[in-house]
């Protein structure tokens, strides 16, 4: 699974994710990355989120939708809303993958409860970066 | 906030000991290319939704992530997709599921985000749709990756015991 979040100039945020699925799945099954609220949402009162991993999981947590609600309605910061939905929540049902989020004002997160995830960001005036391993 | 983009090419048992330098090292490379090319897009002025789908683009296109080109097999042999995206600004959001011919998903997801009333299509007539869109259309063969077609085989064998599911050779138990 692939995807991508970003924030323009005019303060729009936008969320895209892409994948091939399971390897040897049967019956038409289809994970998170196309449910919107699941692997895939935006909101520009909340965040943008972007989600990997075992897809019955996240699609039983609803965790994109789950993290931009928990930014929209408690005083948490990106960071803690989306730790407490991937290392809290999605690991205590058994689930793993990972999420990247970005809020408008330019905050992110990489998060992810396995042990790697392909990942970078690149911000205005800064250098791009890109990492594999925890 | 400062213009941004952040991605992934997804998660999983991705160890250092597992990848060969060369191999890590072409994955660093495309994902650089994927940030490269969405955020020339933000540097430009140009709008978040053309920033993910640049990037997204350029990870499907590439047969080391499971996306687009190189996608994993499914049981009957073929390569199904799904994508989706979505805009904050809007709430509009578009996404297709389970097609096996559209040479990049998630520009068919922008199409039925930006050239339908519906949010999610699937199969055949998300293919259909993507055509009469003119998203660029291709023989299945074309997402064919033969590392891809090995692990496939290899699962189907571990399939066929009871076990399978424990077994941690393929290092990934989420096999359909």
């Amino acid at each position: 699974t692939v995807g991508a979040v970003a924030l323009d100039r005019y303060g729009n945020l936008a969320a895209a994710t892409s994948t091939g699925g399971m390897t040897n799945k049967k019956y038409g099954r289809v994970g998170d990355a196309p449910i919107i609220g699941a692997g895939t949402y935006a909101d520009n009162e909340s965040c943008a989120v972007s989600a990997t991993g075992w897809g019955e999981y996240f699609i039983r947590l609803n965790v994109a939708h789950d993290i931009a609600a928990m930014k929209r309605y408690t005083n948490l910061n990106l960071q803690q809303c989306a730790d407490s939905v991937v290392l809290k929540k999605v690991l205590a049902l058994g689930g793993d993958g990972g999420v990247i989020t970005l809020d408008r004002a330019g905050n992110f997160t990489m998060t992810f409860n396995t042990a790697g995830m392909f990942r970078g960001y690149i911000r205005e005036k800064e250098e791009a970066h890109v990492f594999i391993y925890k | 906030g400062p213009i941004t983009l952040v991605i992934h090419g997804g998660a999983g048992t991705i160890l250092k000991e597992n990848i060969a330098p060369e191999k890590e090292a072409a994955y660093l490379k495309t994902l650089q290319a994927a940030l490269d090319s969405g955020f020339q897009i933000l540097a430009g002025g140009g709008r978040s939704v053309d920033a993910v789908i640049a990037a997204v683009t350029i990870l499907e296109n590439d047969p080391l992530f499971n996306a687009g080109r190189g996608s994993v097999f499914s049981e009957s042999g073929k390569n199904e997709m799904d994508a989706a995206i979505m805009d904050g600004s809007n709430l509009m959001a578009g996404s297709v599921a389970g097609v096996t011919t559209i040479k990049n998903p998630i520009q068919a997801a922008y199409a039925v985000m930006t050239k339908s009333e519906h949010v999610m299509m699937i199969g055949a007539g998300a293919e259909k749709f993507a055509n009469d869109q003119g998203v660029a259309i291709v023989d299945p063969s074309y997402f064919f990756d033969s590392t891809r077609y090995k692990q496939w085989q290899k699962v189907k064998l571990k399939a066929q015991s009871s076990t399978s599911l424990l077994d941690n050779v393929t290092r990934d138990k989420k096999f359909g």
